[in-house]
């Protein structure tokens, strides 16, 4: 219940809730794109494919279960394995990237596909929506330096208890990690309706009107 | 050795999370428990609204899945499956902090978390202010099922909020969307039947009506024919729905309606019910003085009880009473078996194509006004009676015969089961 003092409840307490902030330039159109999935921070392919006909290098591999047993960010690197530095921040995505994740979020939002960050798009973006990607994205969300204990612990106890290390580690060790830190993910799909049309009737005692139920309109 | 094996990892796991169009089975149980964490709660609604709230969305789903929902508030949290609570910005030890009022309001996670920023405006279902609590659940719930975003108008799966109309529900594709995942709703039936009743029109005609029902231990849901699903909100208890009848449930339903009679009977065990159509409840006495519940062996005399079902056949004017591989013919007018009665039930059911046939132990009988044709079902298939307008196209075709069977979740959609402590919200 809402804080209050006075016996009549007259300081209940408004709760300050703060404003989220508003999508008012391409820059923070980026990020929104970004936050749910319409540009890809990374291509796990790349380092997928490398990886597996290329070995990661030692220490890239200890670098790797190092910083996880961290709990920080995996090195997100463009270059894949064997590139010098290793703490590879997510480079800056281009403009064409950044032009074709506009039209693919214009397209989902059934707005006109302009690829360019006009006013219908802003208010799209500014709209209630869900928090969950909506397209696949594989990058581990960074934890924002997480400060509550018990998130470090679960985070490494859960990586703990799937570690790569342990012996007796099923298939899907190394991400179970990430499982726990990656929001749902989910790539629309859109099937043809194929609804079964109801056909006329005539029952045996002539024509019966069907009822029309109430319950069509509510629960 | 270790690398080889991180490498391979990779490619499994990445093959693993590719999720397919339509999203990913999450649960591999099909009773699933959740809870309102204690820390979680919103500030916004009693505590008691925000729980109905999710029993409702839970029960939503149940309404179209095979999947049943239990509030758990006692096992320990780690058993609890689906785990939801309200938070602002950083919240419940989650990564992703919410923004404030605006924007994001909700997100779901793999492992079954559900967070609401309770910065959001969260309102009661059926209020046309704020955002609805319902609605959003529901929609959350969906992607801990595994269902992605989906960017059908009309979608509970859309991945931003419109304001909803006065009441929403889960329209057809959504339901094949999960029924994708967790396959269709299956199961036998006590009985089907259709429930005619008459009614008088504003101008003083009488227009007859019917409703299918169909019903299982006790259990009811109401089928719409023209919409091909149950009505929303259904299953319900039997005895809410049909007064005087066994709490748990009935063999049969059979509607003797000619030019002189118009009986609607229920049988269960060794009894029936006269039903009054009128004011819907069974008779205790009926205008002829007879009495009820009263036994089978009374009131047909030469019929076996319990039976497995019956219906009730314009044509002939019997009632066929079906038992183990036995079917009984029972003529109203004469009140006595007719004769030759009892039969095998192969014998006046024959099979049109030879196998395929139900034998015997027949859950229900079934005549439909919608389809104009009588079906025979068993466990969760059912055998459509050739009927005589199949006969007229194809004079091969046997008296009575059964056409090769079909599966019921095939003709009738969305029957489906929920949670009996979800039962009454």
């Amino acid at each position: 219940e809402k804080l209050f003092h006075n016996r009549d409840h007259s300081d209940v307490q408004i709760l300050k809730t703060h404003q989220a902030p508003v999508i008012t330039d391409e820059y923070k159109a980026e990020l929104f794109l970004s936050r749910y999935g319409f540009i890809k921070p990374i291509n796990w392919e790349e380092i997928q494919t490398e990886s597996s006909d290329t070995y990661f290098s030692e220490d890239i591999l200890d670098d790797l279960q190092a910083k996880i047993q961290e709990g920080t960010s995996v090195p997100h690197s463009r270059d894949g394995p064997g590139s010098g530095t290793h703490d590879v921040h997510v480079s800056q995505t281009g403009n064409q990237a950044f032009i074709s994740a506009l039209k693919e979020f214009q397209r989902v939002s059934d707005l006109p596909v302009t690829g360019v960050f006009d006013e219908a798009t802003q208010e799209a973006m500014n709209k209630p929506r869900c928090g969950v990607p909506d397209k696949e994205i594989d990058a581990y969300v960074e934890p924002e330096n997480t400060d509550g204990p018990d998130t470090e612990d679960s985070l490494s106890d859960s990586f703990n208890e799937t570690g790569i290390s342990s012996s007796n580690s099923s298939d899907d060790d190394i991400f179970n990690f990430n499982d726990t830190d990656t929001l749902l993910v989910g790539i629309s799909n859109d099937t043809n309706r194929n609804s079964s049309s109801f056909s006329g009737l005539d029952g045996q005692m002539g024509k019966i009107s069907m009822n029309a139920s109430l319950s069509d309109t509510v629960r | 050795r270790r690398k080889r094996h991180l490498s391979s990892l990779v490619s499994k796991r990445r093959q693993r999370r590719d999720l397919d169009q339509t999203g990913f089975i999450a649960f591999s149980k099909s009773v699933l428990k959740w809870r309102l964490i204690g820390e979680g709660y919103s500030s916004q609604l009693s505590i008691e609204e925000q729980r109905y709230i999710f029993r409702l969305a839970f029960r939503m789903w149940s309404e179209v899945s095979p999947l049943e929902f239990i509030e758990d508030i006692r096992s320990p949290l780690e058993d609890v499956d689906i785990r939801l609570g309200f938070g602002t910005g950083r919240h419940l030890g989650c990564n992703q902090r919410f923004d404030g009022n605006g924007q994001e309001f909700a997100h779901a996670w793999f492992l079954g978390d559900i967070h609401f920023d309770d910065d959001e405006h969260f309102t009661a279902p059926n209020s046309h202010s704020g955002i609805s609590l319902l609605k959003v659940a529901v929609h959350e719930i969906g992607h801990v099922l595994g269902l992605p975003h989906i960017y059908r108008p009309g979608s509970i799966m859309q991945p931003s909020y419109l304001p909803h109309e006065s009441s929403f529900e889960m329209d057809w594709m959504d339901r094949k969307a999960i029924q994708h995942l967790y396959g269709a709703c299956r199961g036998r039936f006590d009985t089907v039947f259709d429930w005619i009743r008459k009614e008088k029109t504003p101008y003083g005609d009488v227009t007859i009506r019917f409703n299918t029902y169909f019903m299982r231990d006790g259990l009811y849901w109401l089928y719409e024919n023209r919409n091909n699903r149950t009505r929303y909100g259904d299953p319900v208890a039997l005895q809410i729905g049909w007064h005087g009848l066994p709490s748990d449930g009935v063999d049969a339903y059979v509607h003797v309606w000619s030019r002189k009679k118009d009986y609607v009977y229920f049988f269960k065990g060794t009894q029936f019910w006269r039903y009054d159509s009128e004011n819907d409840q069974v008779f205790r006495q009926d205008s002829e003085g007879q009495q009820y519940p009263k036994l089978i062996s009374e009131g047909f005399p030469g019929v076996p009880s319990p039976i497995s079902t019956a219906y009730y056949d314009r044509r002939d004017s019997c009632i066929y009473f079906f038992k183990g591989d036995k079917v009984y013919a029972f003529n109203v007018k004469t009140n006595s078996l007719a004769r030759g009665f009892p039969k095998n039930i192969r014998a006046v059911f024959p099979p049109v194509e030879s196998g395929d046939h139900p034998d015997g132990n027949i859950d229900a009988a079934y005549f439909s006004y919608t389809h104009n044709a009588i079906f025979l079902l068993k466990g969760t298939r059912f055998w459509q009676v050739v009927g005589s307008r199949e006969r007229w196209r194809r004079p091969f075709l046997p008296r009575n015969g059964l056409m090769p069977h079909k599966e019921v979740d095939q003709q009738w959609f969305d029957i489906c089961n929920v949670h009996p402590a979800a039962l009454r919200l």
